[in-house]
């Protein structure tokens, strides 16, 4: 049985497409079969990965219309246990036709049931908005993980995410669980990261994780060489607390 | 006759806030009436300006569905010469509402003509996507100010959203045009950083501002007490640059 888990927040640039390939590696490399899915229209997911967005024919918009079986846009990476459903700006029309559709917010979750049982771990990287992608990717989850940088406006929003997770869970998800909070981007050397730190940990006790993500520049150099951290400086901090996050992860499914 | 900017980016935490506010009261400051209106459902604008969302009772939702005029929805701030159109999570309802009105994407626009000429600037915050509440601002705006963080996805997303531009300029708003990018959380000790602005520099020659903003740790903590860095922290880095950056726009108005 898969673990299905999003990847979502509306506040935008937290860290969730870098937690989404490089957590997705990560398990990879634990030797889990993974499938990431990119369900972004900005695609970063998918170049993050290494693929060239000019040189694909299906991508997810495919799949989510029912133009393709998802089966066909499912891509190998670098990574013998990784697979990675790509996307590309396409997806912004799937947006919009979706709006009139019947079941129009479980349009992933219904094309998931075919592929998702030939993995471990399923991760859906989301655009930074509420809208129907994101609805998407919150009804098909089992859990969701929420990427926050340690900052004054990400902590804004985070009640607006809760509403919409409550709202998911009575409406179109029951058994969607909050996976845990990670703490991104986080400089040791800076009062405001402490401080908001310490008001998470209190609010949030015992669904944050253990592992913390610091800024590290060897995470933000990896995308434009097309790979994730650990192929690109495997003893860098950021891969380092990649793996930890990967082996917690592991470790909570028992 | 007032200067609209819209201020956009679909990618997500590049800095549109941060420079809509701080820009905003930069302007204020050397005396130029300044409107700001928060287009974004997160709301960052409304509270990184001092205003408590949770005490509003008309904002810009009301406006863009004519629930309200816009005069009845500007707000004084702490800086005589700058008014603002807060913003709550409502705005997201507005998005859906509008989708099967007619002049869907002028709303905007025709709202704002009966207020504009009391300012000598109008700043649009857009939220982290290219939708309807951003196609209203590229449609009501005459230049369009794009921050660029100095990273890799950053660079990514920007071919899609001068193709929205020049989308924009066809069929809604022929006298759109690109203000400048403006590069933003320059750290200068970062390889990357270098990197990202030669290129910026190079492919967009006389279209990058001449002020870089630094990352500076008094712009992100000046917010959680809901006023822009000039009235936190002067003297800091990131207050001059902003001063800076509105003595050029000042300027190029000329
Ligand atoms: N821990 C980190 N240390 C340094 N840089 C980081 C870190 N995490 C992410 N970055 C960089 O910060 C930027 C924002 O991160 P990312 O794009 O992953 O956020 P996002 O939430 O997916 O953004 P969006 O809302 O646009 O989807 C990227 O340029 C990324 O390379
Ligand atoms: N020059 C800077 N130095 C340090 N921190 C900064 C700087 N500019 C912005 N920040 C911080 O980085 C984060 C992202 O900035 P901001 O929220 O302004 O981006 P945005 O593009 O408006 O994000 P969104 O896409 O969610 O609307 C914020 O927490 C902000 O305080
Ligand atoms: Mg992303
Ligand atoms: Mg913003």
């Amino acid at each position: 049985m898969a673990q299905i888990i999003a990847i979502a927040n509306q506040k935008g640039g937290v860290g969730k497409t870098t937690t989404a390939v490089n957590l997705a590696a990560s398990l990879a490399t634990a030797e889990k079969k993974t499938l990431l899915i990119d369900m972004d229209p900005q695609g970063n997911a998918t170049s993050g990965s290494g693929l060239d967005k000019g040189a694909l024919e299906l991508t997810i918009y495919h799949a989510m219309l029912d133009e393709a079986d998802i089966s066909e846009v499912i891509c190998p990476t670098a990574l013998p246990c990784l697979h990675i459903v790509p996307a590309t700006p396409d997806l912004i029309g799937a947006e919009i036709e979706l709006i009139s559709a019947d079941d129009r917010e479980r349009h992933l979750r219904r094309i998931l049931t075919t592929v998702q049982n030939n993995y471990d771990f399923v991760l859906i990287d989301c655009p930074p908005s509420l809208g129907l992608l994101t609805i998407n990717a919150l009804t098909a989850a089992d859990t969701v993980l929420i990427p926050l940088q340690c900052e004054y406006y990400a902590m804004e929003g985070l009640g607006q995410l809760l509403n919409t997770v409550q709202l998911i869970q009575q409406d179109l998800n029951p058994r969607l669980k909050i996976h845990h909070i990670l703490l991104t981007m986080f400089d040791g050397r800076n009062n405001l990261c402490h401080q908001v730190k310490n008001e998470i940990c209190e609010h949030f006790e015992g669904q944050v994780f253990e592992t913390v993500i610091p800024r590290n520049v060897r995470l933000s150099e990896a995308p434009s060489f097309g790979m994730p951290v650990l192929l690109y400086d495997i003893g860098s901090r950021g891969s380092t607390a990649y793996l930890d996050l990967a082996r917690e992860i592991i470790q909570a499914e028992g």
